[in-house]
């Protein structure tokens, strides 16, 4: 589903000392597989997450996603692929704080290009991914009237509404308590059974071993990559 | 240093339905103490820290702080505490976008009302601040130019550059892998030996074991406070 080769990204920051936050990777996620990335603070793991996720492009090397050339792309086809290919759980959250938890979880619903459903059915599923993440009590609540990890539960149940095909989660349960981050680690579990690929950043090895296989990033490069663990 | 009394803080929302983020809490810490509070998601964890880093009141109950009860603090006094006595690590960081890492970190000596240090010796107080969180290369770049656990390690060097009697650290290690995390760690153990106080709110257990007492959260109330592990 995922193919990356050489892919490099650079910032020129500080009098022209470029960061290469990728600089050379190459790897490919099948269909169905369940991959967690870990690697120390400032590796590039939120940088291929931004590029995998089609938010951002790389300085060099190629994206290939199902078979596209992920640069050939026009913006409406790149939008389109962002609202019903991919569900992004981002590092910190991004939710829009002027809106309710309920209104922010049923965006990916009102940016659907395809066949809309009525507001009333859009908003039950939107309070439905809210129970699933246990926030059916904070529906009203904006973000700033929410904790920590429950925006990250706001921002998970929104990544997930449209039931994507391709889950990409950057620190999915770096907010959470054990018990929210079971149930989180569960629900991730049955949406793998039910065909979807996933991605996830983690920094906690209880987390990565949920996942069939384990890439581990330093300085912008991959520096292993093994399975093992479940699958 | 501190005394909780009965402690509670409402909020309305949602038609009315008042959320108890705290609901009576009694607790006290003594100098030079390190406590870690553990608890469920929502459970009031960040609502009780900033009551203690004076940066909210509560609606019901006592804080008194250093013999003083906060509420009859003035604004003016409150500023100074917070300036002086306190250096918070914030759960979601609060790093000001426009500022860069440096001057981000040197904030609280601009803003500190006692003699003032000329600015070169202030800014190297900042980069030393930055270099002891592995942070040396990254003076220059704003937040939306670091990762996410760069971040979070410039808002802890930030919180500590006034070397503040009490620190009061949200997560600390959330965004963190476990060498940057266990450096982390090492720098509040020195500066706890140093004489601080630290009360640190996590949800990993091991992270929690470095704290010579564990105090439990649930629903806005104490549940249990345990002494024991380092001390
Ligand atoms: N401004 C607000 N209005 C309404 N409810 C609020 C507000 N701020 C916080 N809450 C509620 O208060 C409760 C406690 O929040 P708090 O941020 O203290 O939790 P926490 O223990 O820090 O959680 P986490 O581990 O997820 O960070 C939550 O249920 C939250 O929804
Ligand atoms: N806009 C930018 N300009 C300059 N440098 C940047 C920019 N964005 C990211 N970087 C740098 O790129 C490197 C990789 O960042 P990235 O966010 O991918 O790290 P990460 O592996 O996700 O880290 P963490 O575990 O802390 O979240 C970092 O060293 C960071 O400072
Ligand atoms: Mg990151
Ligand atoms: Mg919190």
């Amino acid at each position: 589903l995922i193919e990356v080769k050489d892919l490099k990204k650079v910032y020129g920051v500080e009098e022209d000392s470029a960061v290469y936050a990728l600089d050379g990777m190459n790897a490919s996620v099948d269909r169905g597989e369940f991959a967690a990335i870990m690697g120390p603070s400032g590796s590039g793991k939120s940088t291929l997450m931004n590029i995998l996720g089609c938010l951002d492009t790389p300085s060099a090397g190629q994206y290939i996603l199902d078979g596209r050339d992920v640069s050939g792309l026009s913006k409406d086809d790149l939008a389109d692929v962002r609202n019903q290919k991919i569900g992004f759980i981002f590092q910190s959250f991004n939710l829009l704080p002027r809106l309710s938890a309920l209104d922010n979880v049923m965006l990916p619903l009102l940016y659907d290009t395809r066949e809309a459903q009525p507001q009333e059915m859009q908003r039950q599923r939107a309070i439905a991914a809210l129970e699933s993440v246990g926030l059916g009590h904070r529906t009203g609540h904006h973000p700033n009237q929410l904790s920590g990890g429950q925006q990250q539960r706001v921002a998970i149940a929104r990544a997930l509404i449209n039931q994507p095909p391709l889950i990409l989660a950057d620190e999915p349960t770096g907010n959470l308590d054990s018990r929210s981050s079971v149930e989180i680690m569960d629900l991730l579990h049955d949406l793998h059974k039910q065909g979807a690929t996933i991605v996830m950043v983690t920094h906690e090895p209880d987390i990565a071993r949920h996942a069939g296989r384990i890439l581990c990033v330093r300085d912008g490069r991959l520096i292993s990559d093994g399975r093992g663990g479940n699958n």
